[in-house]
């Protein structure tokens, strides 16, 4: 079981059609400061079903959606695609490749599609539970995580530890 | 409820334990649940000494050593509950080149049953991975995404060209 | 009071916005007081947009960008009231060769008024000190200094040897 | 004016005397992880009478005496120096080098001296205010100071403005 291709479209600054393929190996992802590779990692969190704004660092979850610049203008909607190489059956849905697909579009009408067919949130959350698959955050590991998980504020730590549970 | 939260923090606890030994190559590392007669509501203490110190408590450690412990109970969580996929985000920014050789090395045994996504600006890093992807914004406000060969990458690791 | 803090806020601004200049090379950057009837009450805004992008709150900017424009403040404070020496604690972690390059520039202009401490771990940054203490622990807990030449410092920043 | 040495003794991790010399231009300090670095800069704001423990990272002020470790007992005494070239009189001194000191002890009793003659606290903070020294957010930048800076809490923002006030 393993990510194999996610593709990125209307996704914060990815405002084309963006696509990188995994082998199962370790990927790296390079580049300067600002040119989206945090909002690599965020689409991830998003498509896998992350409902918390904050953790994608926005206020609103319409702000995922490609914004613009001085030269483009924004989009009305952001997709983004997951696909996972299920050869070992640990997704119980009977096929070797699973595309999980999430929109949102400005209207703040979302769709979630599962190997091109329409379905629900739930679907999908059924789906990836207790396969350890979804944005937890000891899988999907973010840029500022140090001072959450030592944090003296002993709550936040105790969550952490209820998404491993 | 109490029961299987008490199990998993066992678990938690022994894997944090493991990795911890694994990273930090000596030293003793721990956490308590401050009250065990109430352990779903009472804080979590983690208490860690590198090798040969004396630490009174976290605050004292430095930006390196928690950076280090943090990705230690993380990687300790995952393995109680391990996704097929780990995507790390410069997560190496604050180790020095020993701690990062170290954490490279733990993370090449782990990927054999897992696969890693790490962003990184780190050039150790680079080099431990087998697929590397740049990211690159030619026109402000757009990403674009290059695939890159490792030779590429000069002094400058913003020196990306596509293949 | 009210008076002396417009006077203050609006040199820190000035300041701000010539540091940004330089250390972004383009782009927009302000602060501003959201109500300008309350001056020593209401909340502080920043708000900047780097070269061709559009951003609509801090939080949509990257790590190296939010460190950025956090030490393009401070140096905008610092000018308002400088002090004749400036410590600064690993800023340079999450910056990228070319933002490291850039503020490494900036900050050799402003040396020639001002004393810097600098700590890092990156090696363009210990280049361009013309002073070049290292701290190690040989035993374990006690810190020892010594003063290292920069031809010694190889691609392990540890391989610090006394002179 | 500027720093023309610093010297500890029994300050968190330098257990005996350590001392640095500066000139005035960029002095850059290297070492691994945990090897007292920031430790430096603690010692920096704290012998310019830094009251404020959290900033020192600890929970009580004795944290920053030297605490021991497997092979070595705690000391009872830390002891910072700083000494200043002043011979462009920006302190209003009449001294061309100027020594703070500042001890405390695991009492708890503390003792402070300008030039090796024992003063106030009260003495060297008038006599470093409106000179710009002092143990500031923005000149002792710290190495997590970026999200406090661009915190949401506005107050933290307030009060690094009212510094510079
Ligand atoms: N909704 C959006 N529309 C367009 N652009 C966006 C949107 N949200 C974020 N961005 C852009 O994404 C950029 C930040 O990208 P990201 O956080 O992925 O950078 P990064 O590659 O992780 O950089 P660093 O190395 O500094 O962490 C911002 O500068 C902003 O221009
Ligand atoms: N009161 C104390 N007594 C003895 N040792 C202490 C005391 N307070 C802190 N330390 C030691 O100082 C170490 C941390 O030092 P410091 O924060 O200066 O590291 P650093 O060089 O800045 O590392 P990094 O590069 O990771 O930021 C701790 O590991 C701890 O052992
Ligand atoms: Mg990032
Ligand atoms: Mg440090």
């Amino acid at each position: 079981m393993y990510l194999s291709s996610l593709k990125l479209s209307g996704f914060k600054s990815f405002p084309e059609g963006s696509h990188l393929k995994f082998n199962g190996g370790i990927t790296v992802i390079v580049g300067p400061n600002g040119c989206g590779k945090t909002n690599i990692v965020d689409s991830i969190r998003w498509v896998l079903g992350e409902q918390r704004v904050s953790l994608l660092r926005g206020d609103k979850m319409e702000e995922v959606i490609f914004n613009g610049t001085v030269e483009m203008k924004p989009l009305g909607m952001a997709e983004v695609s997951l696909e996972f190489d299920n050869t070992g059956g640990l997704l119980a849905i009977d096929y070797d490749q699973v595309l999980i697909t999430r929109r949102l579009y400005r209207s703040g009408e979302s769709e979630y599609l599962l190997n091109k067919q329409p379905c629900r949130l739930k679907d999908i959350t059924n789906l990836i539970l207790n396969t350890g698959i979804g944005p937890h955050a000891y899988s999907v590991i973010q840029q500022n995580m140090v001072e959450a998980i030592l944090s003296e504020k002993t709550d936040d730590r105790r969550f952490l530890f209820e998404e491993a549970a | 409820a109490a029961e299987k939260f008490l199990t998993t923090f066992e678990l938690i606890r022994q894997n944090f334990k493991n990795v911890f030994k694994e990273i930090f190559e000596g030293g003793e590392a721990d956490i308590l649940l401050s009250d065990i007669n109430d352990p779903l509501e009472c804080p979590i203490e983690i208490s860690v000494s590198p090798r040969g110190k004396k630490i009174f408590s976290l605050a004292q450690l430095s930006g390196g050593e928690r950076a280090l412990i943090s990705i230690t109970l993380l990687f300790g969580m995952y393995f109680v509950k391990p996704s097929p996929f780990c995507v790390l985000d410069e997560v190496d920014a604050p180790l020095d080149d020993i701690n990062l050789q170290r954490f490279l090395k733990v993370l090449k045994k782990f990927a054999t049953n897992t696969q890693f996504i790490i962003i990184t600006h780190n050039k150790l890093t680079m080099n431990a991975g087998n697929t590397l992807y740049g990211v690159t914004m030619e026109r402000p406000g757009v990403s674009k995404l290059v695939s890159v060969r490792l030779e590429e990458i000069s002094d400058k690791d913003l020196a990306l060209t596509r293949t």
